[in-house]
């Protein structure tokens, strides 16, 4: 029965896509509608352009991390020759 | 019972493809209402580009979080390790009445902030 | 809602660089 209700689910969710398409099929010609979708494409420029800076803060950290990493194995091995001095 | 179950995976099949057809055609539809040289995005074009940026945001707030989550791990063992070989050198001054230069302010300030 | 979501993680990942960055030069510090 889980297998019939995925089923249903997946194509309750085509059917759900084909309204919401449907939906915007006429909001384009109506000025105000218009509008709204302009300032859609606008902000989704706006928030690749966060998404590009967030990517590259994230590519930064990774790399902090690297250098985290290689601090943290030369310490422990500080610590082993110390151990082994003592 | 076994035939009944093919037929009904048959109906199922033929009511995806029709599903896909029917979305394929009003998208197509919307598309050509909207000629690019308008320069402006038609509706199906910018509903994928929303979904696009969603799911790219997901995968980005995820690798954020991994990436956090590792250096917190990795600056927890370089404190408890710099504890660790500090006290040591303390221990082992005590046993050989060694005298190491005395700390300078940098130092200082380094392990307070590190603490 | 998104463009929020994606400003204030951008702020997060800003502000956890910069303290990682300051935890690696202190760390260096003493690694001397």
């Amino acid at each position: 029965s889980s297998d019939l209700e995925q089923l249903c689910t997946y194509i309750n969710e085509k059917i759900g896509n084909i309204k919401h398409t449907l939906s915007l099929r006429n909001c384009g010609h109506k000025p105000a509608l218009k509008t709204i979708l302009n300032k859609i494409g606008d902000e989704i420029i706006v928030v690749n352009e966060i998404l590009n800076k967030l990517e590259s803060e994230i590519e930064y950290q990774e790399q902090t991390n690297n250098s985290l990493k290689e601090l943290c194995e030369s310490l422990e091995e500080d610590y082993r020759d110390v151990q082994h001095l003592k | 019972m076994e035939a009944e179950v093919d037929k009904l995976e048959l109906m199922f099949q033929k009511a995806d493809s029709d599903l896909d057809c029917i979305l394929y055609r009003l998208e197509y539809e919307i598309k050509n209402s909207y000629p690019d040289s308008t320069g402006e995005k038609n509706p199906v074009t910018l509903l994928k580009e929303l979904s696009a940026i969603k799911s790219r945001y997901q995968a980005l707030h995820t690798r954020f979080e991994s990436v956090t989550a590792g250096q917190k791990d990795t600056k927890s063992r370089i404190c408890v390790t710099l504890t660790k070989t500090m006290t040591m050198m303390q221990e082992l001054q005590k046993l050989t009445d060694l005298e190491l230069s005395p700390w300078t302010e940098e130092e200082k300030t380094a392990e307070d902030q590190l603490k | 809602a998104l463009k929020n979501d994606a400003n204030h993680l951008l702020h997060k990942a800003s502000l956890e660089n910069k303290e990682s960055t300051d935890f690696l030069k202190t760390a260096k510090v003493l690694m001397k």
